[in-house]
This record gives C-alpha cells, structure tokens and sequence, in this order.
C-alpha cells in the first residue's frame, strides 16, 4: 500500500540545509503494523509527513495504493488525508477552543455521506474507546497531556480510515494506558487497517510486526519482529 | 525545601466538578530528585503547577522554602518564579515565532544582574548541554518534537535556579538521549539543586531517589527507590 524508493527532503533556511531524510526506501504492504523508531532529530516525522500527504520530498518516489503521489492535485490530496488516512500528530494539533468531541467530529464535517446524529455517535464511539467518554465537553486545556493526546487518536479514527499514521501517539501516556491503546491499534490492524506507528520505546514496539530504525535521515534497520 | 499539606484543586466547569487533587501531603528536603508517577489524568500536572507557583491551591497549604506561598503577593510569586524555579511544561509552550536561542534567553531578560553578552552565552551553553548546539537559530516549527522538547529544558535551566520541576521532560526523546538528559538532572541534582520529575516511564524514575505515585487526585505511594 506504501512504496517509497529513494526519498530525500531538504530543509533549506537561507545557507543553511538540512537534509532531514537522506534517501529512505521501503515498501508496506497492506495490513501491515510497522513500527518506525530512532534518534530526536532522525527524520521520523519528516518521513510520517510525507506519508500522510502533509508534506513532499526534494526527490524520490511514494507511491501510495498504486498511485504516484507526485502526480494528484491539491483536492485529491486533501480528499485522500480525508477519507484514507488517519494521522496523529506528535503534538496533536487540536483545536484550543472546541471540545474534545467537537475536535473528533471534526473531520466527519467534510463527509457529506455522514448525517449530524451518526458524526455525533462516531465521535462518542471513538472517544469511549480511548477512554475518554467522561471527558467529551472538556476544552484542550481542560484536558491532561495523556487525554490531550488520546483525543488526538481517537479523531483519527472516526473516517474509519485505510491506513493510520501515529506519530509518537502513546509519548505523553503512562505504561497501563498506552498498553490499552496498543491493544485498540492492534484489534484496528486485525480489521485490515495498515499501521505505521513512530515511538521511542522498545515495549511498544513490541506490538507491531516488523520494525525500520532511522539513523540521520537513513534507514540503519529493517527487521521483523519475530526475528528479535 | 516543598512542605505541601492536604492539598486540593478541583476545577469547576458550570455544573461538573473536576477533583484533580484530593488532599496531598507531602515533605521534600533540599537536595532531593523525586520522581512523580501515575497514571494519565491522575493530577500530576495540577500538583506540579501548583508547585511551580502557577496555580493556586482549592485548600491546603504549600510551604516553598518556608514561606507560605497563599501569603504572597502576584509580584513577589513572579520573582520566585523567574528567579528560584526552573519549570518545563509538559507542553514546552515556547515563543513560536522565535528562535530556540532567543526562546531560552527569555527567562535572562527580567534579570538585570545579566549583561546581554552573558545572556547569550548562557542561552548557548544550556543548549550545548542536551545537545542542540546546531540549531540556536532554528523556530519550534524548524525543529523536531524532542528538539523542541530540549529548547525547554534548555530555557529552564539558565536562571540557575535551586528548583526543577518537570512535567514528563523525556516524554518525546528515545531512550539513549533521555538517558543523556536524565545524567545531566543527576549532575545538576549533585550540585545540589531540588528536582521533581514527573514520567511514565518507570527505567527514567531509577535516575531519582525517591516515587511518589499519583492516583485519582491521591498520593498511592511514597517510597525510596533503593527499597525496590
Ligand atoms: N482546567 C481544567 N478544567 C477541568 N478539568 C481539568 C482542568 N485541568 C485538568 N483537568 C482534569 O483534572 C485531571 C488531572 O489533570 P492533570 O493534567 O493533572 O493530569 P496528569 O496526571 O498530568 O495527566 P497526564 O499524565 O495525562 O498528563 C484530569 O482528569 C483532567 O481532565
Ligand atoms: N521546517 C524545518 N526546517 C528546518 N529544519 C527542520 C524542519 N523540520 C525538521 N527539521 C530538522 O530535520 C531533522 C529531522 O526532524 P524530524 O522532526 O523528522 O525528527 P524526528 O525523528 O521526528 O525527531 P523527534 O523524535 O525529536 O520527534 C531535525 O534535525 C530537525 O531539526
Ligand atoms: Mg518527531
Ligand atoms: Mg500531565
């Protein structure tokens, strides 16, 4: 579902670059649950943010479901981060003054096929599976850092999305309620949905199939897990 | 150093009302690293903040230093704030629109004792020590999550206050740079200056000498680690 061959992207801020992903090339195949570790500063979200169509690279190839990436307009691009994708920021990216449910329905707006009552129940749907269904009219900074973040999560799921790209989504969650997230992602992966998951912590990494390190913006590993 | 006594905030959102602490109790002598566990939404965030002068108290009392901080006024609690306490946000909150140097000069400039020359050799050699010597002029958005996770230790530290406190500072880093960052608190805690650390994860606790555990708005547990 994933193929990238090659892929750089430079930072450039006035003489200075940064060359943030230095020609990484992959494949993910569907069904998947990919986990992608490394150093601050390796280029992890750099590589999420081209994956989720946030971002392009200086050079290199994505093709995403058989389709050249490079190829779509603006409006397919914004249709497929829509409906195929669900991305969780490493710093969530909600909005300050609506609540959580209201942050979770939000892109169940753009779905016209979706009714005001059922967007309603999805997002309750959503926020009860990561635990948050006594928290639904609390505002962001009415929130923790942890129900922050799983407000985060549970937004991407309500388009019922292919594909789900975590950017260190269990970072701010302690041990037993990031195992409780992991279990939801797993049940998602057993349902199809193809998960690449960022996290710095070896036992979450656990949970996944297959592991790639990054090292200065190059791919240093790529192994299974089950070789560990 | 910390003397708080039965401590509680509840926060109060039209006719819901949220119990984060419900009476914590609690010494810590000058000198100590103490780790504050527990899990997410169970008030370490709200005790730290109250801690760190931000907040104040439903009822209790906190004795900084033996001063009793509701006695204080707005200017006396801003100068302890700038001068005595070095606090690291669970969310950064760093200036956007400026640069990681500037973003940690920030604290120096209420202090007039410091020239603008020290001021920027401060701000550089704070950055030095959790390793973003390279990246003085990049803004939040030019540097990575741990990246920016580091701006804000960097910024809590060039006061050279007696206190840290921090609200989960390793939670965006892999393991061998929190490992970095947790040796650089232990230096700091040698040189005797007081931390208190919030985290999840319990292999960064054993950098301290003492958990307490947070549950529901109570302290579950308050044990030294060498008893493990
Ligand atoms: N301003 C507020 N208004 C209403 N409720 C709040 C507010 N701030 C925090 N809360 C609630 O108080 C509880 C404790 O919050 P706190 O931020 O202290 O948790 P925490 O232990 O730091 O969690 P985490 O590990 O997720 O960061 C949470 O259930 C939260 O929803
Ligand atoms: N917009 C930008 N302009 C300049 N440099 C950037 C920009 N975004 C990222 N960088 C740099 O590119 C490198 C890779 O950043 P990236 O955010 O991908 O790292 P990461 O692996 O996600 O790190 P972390 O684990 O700390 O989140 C970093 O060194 C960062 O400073
Ligand atoms: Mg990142
Ligand atoms: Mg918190």
């Amino acid at each position: 579902i994933i193929k990238i061959q090659d892929l750089k992207r430079d930072f450039t801020m006035g003489t200075e670059t940064v060359h943030a992903l230095r020609g990484v090339s992959f494949t993910i195949e569907e069904g998947e649950f990919v986990t992608i570790m490394g150093s601050s500063g390796s280029g992890k979200s750099t590589l999420l943010n081209i994956l989720g169509c946030l971002d392009q690279p200086t050079s290199g190839s994505y093709e995403l479901d058989g389709v050249s990436v490079k190829e779509l307009n603006k409006n397919e691009l914004a249709t497929i981060r829509n409906e195929k994708i669900g991305f969780i920021f490493q710093s969530y990216n909600l909005l300050a003054r609506t609540s959580a449910i209201e942050n979770v329905e939000l892109p169940l707006l753009y779905n016209s096929k979706v009714s005001t009552e059922e967007r309603r129940e999805r997002a309750i749907k959503a926020l009860e599976m990561v635990g948050l269904a006594e928290r639904l009219h609390h505002t962001p900074s009415q929130l923790s850092g942890g129900q922050q973040q799983r407000v985060a999560i549970a937004r991407s799921l309500v388009n019922n999305p292919v594909m789900i790209l975590a950017d260190e989504a269990t970072g701010n969650l302690d041990t037993r309620t990031s195992y409780e997230i992991m279990s939801l992602f797993q049940e998602l992966n057993e349902k199809g949905i193809t998960i690449t998951f960022v996290t710095h912590e070896p036992d979450i990494a656990t949970f996944s199939s297959r592991t790639i390190v990054l090292k200065d913006g190059n791919i240093l590993k790529d192994y299974l897990n089950d070789d560990i």
